[in-house]
């Protein structure tokens, strides 16, 4: 099969991919479960005309063609979470009591401008 | 802890990050319902605040383990097989945390196949219990039941009976005791598998601060 187009990254916003590892950030002794998760990040750009699919408001769309007119005046809008998942986390407390706790918006799902 | 963990600490809801001193098993309830949430977990789909497997609101499900110690039977020999004084430190509940279930669980070594004969019925009865660790003169108890012990866990629900007193912050003292049933136990073993009694645990779930603004907006 032809050989696939190099992967060039999107300037455009969407998530990228960040694993946070809790060994990373010393908390491997209290965390029990998960040993980290893939949060995720909004990365790129909002340039105009802003495609269907960049999921962006109204007001970015303004601000996008202000910005196309005046770049210096009006920055470009931003790249954000627009749809969050929550993850549970097993961990031990101050009491070595085991808890289960629920954090919601923890996982970056969809960005938008 | 840098600026910045002690910024993540306190959007995880912890004012500092815990150093477990001697940190037991976890609880196999809490595996499964951990593993449960990890294996249906969809992107975007918000879990709602409730603990469906106790088919309660939460987003927090704790279990403490018991830190009293055993009492002196005092009545006269025979009928009394154990009492117990069961002592919970419920500091790590947070202010604006509403308690929505509260479940005691008695664990025994092992299951017990004998047969349950008359003299297997074993009598429980918990107190609350005065800071002294015995049960407060006049009161009634907040569980009173007999039972046959078969199973290596026995569930007591104590939601009820803890809604207006674990408020956040404080400790929780109660006077177990478990007495021979029925017509006294069988001459050879009148406490029957109570011998059997490991340990204590309570399982809470709260409502925390967060999920309760999150339903409110709702």
């Amino acid at each position: 099969s032809p050989p696939s187009p190099p992967l060039t990254p999107s300037p455009l916003c969407k998530p990228r991919r960040l694993y946070i590892s809790f060994s990373d950030v010393g908390w491997e002794n209290w965390i029990i479960a998960p040993q980290g998760y893939l949060a995720n990040y909004c990365g790129g750009d909002c340039p105009f005309p802003l495609a269907a699919e960049l999921n962006s408001t109204n007001h970015a769309v303004l601000q996008t063609m202000v910005h196309s007119l005046d770049p210096q005046g009006t920055p470009q809008p931003c790249c954000v979470p627009v749809r969050l998942s929550p993850i549970s986390i097993l961990y031990y407390d101050n009491s070595d009591n085991v808890v289960l706790r629920h954090y919601e918006d923890m996982v970056v799902d969809e960005c938008g401008c | 802890p840098g600026p910045q963990e002690r910024i993540l600490l306190r959007s995880l809801g912890l004012s500092a990050k815990p150093s477990p001193s001697s940190p037991g098993p976890v609880p196999p309830v809490l595996w499964r319902i951990f593993h449960k949430r990890r294996t249906l977990a969809r992107p975007g789909e918000p879990q709602s605040c409730r603990v469906e497997e106790f088919h309660v609101p939460g987003d927090i499900v704790r279990v403490f383990a018991d830190r009293g110690r055993f009492l002196p039977e005092g009545q006269p020999p025979g009928r009394l097989c154990l009492r117990k004084l069961l002592f919970f430190n419920l500091s790590a509940l947070e202010e604006g945390e509403r308690l929505t279930m509260a479940q005691l669980e008695l664990r025994f070594h092992h299951n017990s196949y004998q047969p349950a004969s008359p003299g297997q019925v074993l009598e429980l009865r918990l107190y609350r219990a005065s800071p002294g660790g015995l049960p407060r003169p006049g009161r009634s108890p907040l569980v009173e039941r007999s039972f046959v012990q078969l199973r290596k866990s026995l569930p007591l629900d104590l939601s009820a009976a803890l809604k207006d007193g674990a408020a956040p912050g404080s400790n929780l003292a109660l006077v177990l005791e478990i007495s021979a049933g029925g017509d006294g136990g069988t001459p050879r073993s009148p406490c029957g598998s109570s011998d059997a009694f490991a340990a204590t645990s309570l399982l809470l779930v709260t409502l925390g601060p967060r999920c309760r603004a999150a339903r409110g907006r709702r």
